[in-house]
């Protein structure tokens, strides 16, 4: 799991991020 | 292959443009990259990028099928990756980061990463090897397809996939909605990765 693929890991960062994003958001709740 | 010269950013921009560009509401886009097992001369399609867009009822549909000991354990896997993101420790989950819901399509966008289709297996890879879309709408037709990926999305919440064979892999969408088949949406998705060459956008 300490060896993601980079290919995995961009993705997971992105996918993070942007939930992180989404859920601060106030206007979608 | 043409997907050679794709790199990640490439990747994320073309299926940010299908999934935004669409008539249809799609919930997510992901590219299974191809590519051959030099040990065993297997086909293999294993993740290449995803693009995640949500589904507009994802507030309200938090829970899904979901149990409490789900959403524990959901909540404790994104702690860990959270952590393995950054490097940080994880908190304790009395402190969580993350604390909203992981919502069933979510959940099965993030399993998706770690999964991948030898020989033809599965929806994309059905795709791959007939070198054709192939298309399941519908909750019933996707929990009775011989493709455990096709029946675990139902499970999750899906009722649309459509995985459509491009160079060097299969793009595969999904969507909670009812979405029919469409020549629109299949021609832009090879027109989109196709092109070949990071010259995009």
């Amino acid at each position: 799991e300490g060896d993601l693929p980079i290919a995995r890991k961009k993705s997971l960062q992105r996918f993070l991020e942007k939930r992180k994003e989404r859920y601060r958001s106030p206007t979608e709740l | 292959s043409s997907t050679a010269c794709f790199n990640q950013e490439t990747l994320q921009y073309r299926l940010q443009a299908v999934i935004e560009g669409a008539r249809e509401s799609w919930t997510y886009a992901i590219f299974w990259q191809s590519s051959v097992d030099a040990a065993t001369g297997a086909s293999l399609l294993a993740w290449g990028d995803g693009y995640y867009r949500g589904c507009d009822d994802d507030k309200r549909k938090l829970r899904g099928a979901s149990t409490a000991a789900d959403q524990e354990h959901r909540k404790r896997v994104l702690r860990e990756l959270n952590s393995l993101i950054s490097g940080a420790p994880p908190p304790a989950a009395d402190e969580d980061a993350v604390d909203e819901e992981v919502t069933d399509t979510e959940w099965f966008f993030l399993v998706s990463m770690a999964q991948s289709f030898v020989d033809g297996a599965g929806l994309p890879g059905h795709a791959l090897l007939t070198a054709s879309a192939a298309w399941v709408a519908g909750a019933d037709r996707l929990a009775s397809a011989a493709c455990e990926r096709a029946r675990q999305a139902q499970a999750f919440g899906i009722q649309t996939m459509a995985c459509i064979p491009v160079g060097g892999g299969v793009v595969e969408l999904g969507s909670t909605g009812l979405i029919y088949h469409n020549a629109e949406i299949t021609g832009k998705v090879r027109a989109l990765f196709t092109s070949g060459t990071d010259a995009f956008p």
